[in-house]
């Protein structure tokens, strides 16, 4: 498994927003990211997860720095779709498990998972792909999530 | 954005779980992964949103061959962590849009959103990093969703 993971990267700058209860038929995520995308604020992680009762909650995160800007699109953006609210929170993290063949590694998961658990750090949202495991935390928490990742792929810290 | 996008990929073999209102405190997400992995089951996407009252869905998507599998682990996997529950659906598959700087790119969200808006294709599930874009369709649209992304995009299809 240790070959698997190259390296372990994080960002501080990070902002969380979620349109909550958003209708999932086709057609609103585009309708969200439309005028995001027309503002000229970058988006970086978008995550969905699966609906119930017809919404579901439609995540991204932003540069905090970008979140005064974004907050005063999201009503509108939230009201277009028919979504219930919205919230925008401060003060994240985000930490990325970079590897390759990273599915298809049975264990992998849980190991890097039991890393962030084994230091009392909280999982908010969690996004993969083939190359990178993204969580979520709070930003408090990040040089020892980034520390003990390291230390559970035995990775030398640069 | 057209250099942006350097491929479409897709995967039919795809089926996705969820552990319904899983407790949102730390362990959890190691509690859930640590059996599959010990039991050889291929994760592919891990994706999990944010908590509300203090649980969150956490979903993962498996080849549909190792549903069988799964499904034997799953009513104890939903015990352990004190989850309320579990689904299992097959017949769906994962499209991915792949690029560099997909991340800091305004617009591309939207554009890849709007492409399979355009085709009338729901997105049950989101999942992003910096050089993919994946979601999860129904699988009777996939080619539809890849010839939509091929075409908003300008690539040649292969
Ligand atoms: C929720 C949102 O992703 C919706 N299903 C869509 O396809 O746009
Ligand atoms: C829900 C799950 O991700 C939990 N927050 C954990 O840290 O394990």
């Amino acid at each position: 498994i240790r070959q698997k993971v190259r390296a372990i990267a994080h960002e501080t700058d990070v902002a969380k927003v979620t349109i909550l209860r958003v209708p999932d038929k086709p057609g609103i995520a585009a309708s969200i990211f439309g005028p995001f995308g027309d503002a000229g604020i970058d988006i970086d992680i978008v995550l969905q997860n699966v609906s119930h009762d017809g919404t579901t909650d439609l995540s991204f995160t932003i540069a905090e720095s970008h979140l005064p800007k974004a907050r005063r699109m999201l009503g509108s953006v939230t009201r277009k779709v028919q979504a219930q609210g919205y919230t925008a929170t401060a003060g994240v993290a985000k930490v990325t498990v970079i590897g390759s063949g990273l599915r298809g590694t049975p264990g992998i998961y849980a190991k890097i998972f039991q890393a962030l658990a084994d230091a009392g750090i909280n999982i908010q949202m969690i996004a993969t792909s083939e190359i990178h495991v993204t969580c979520i935390i709070d930003r408090p928490r990040v040089r020892e999530a980034v520390r003990a990742l390291h230390a559970a792929f035995e990775l030398e810290r640069i």
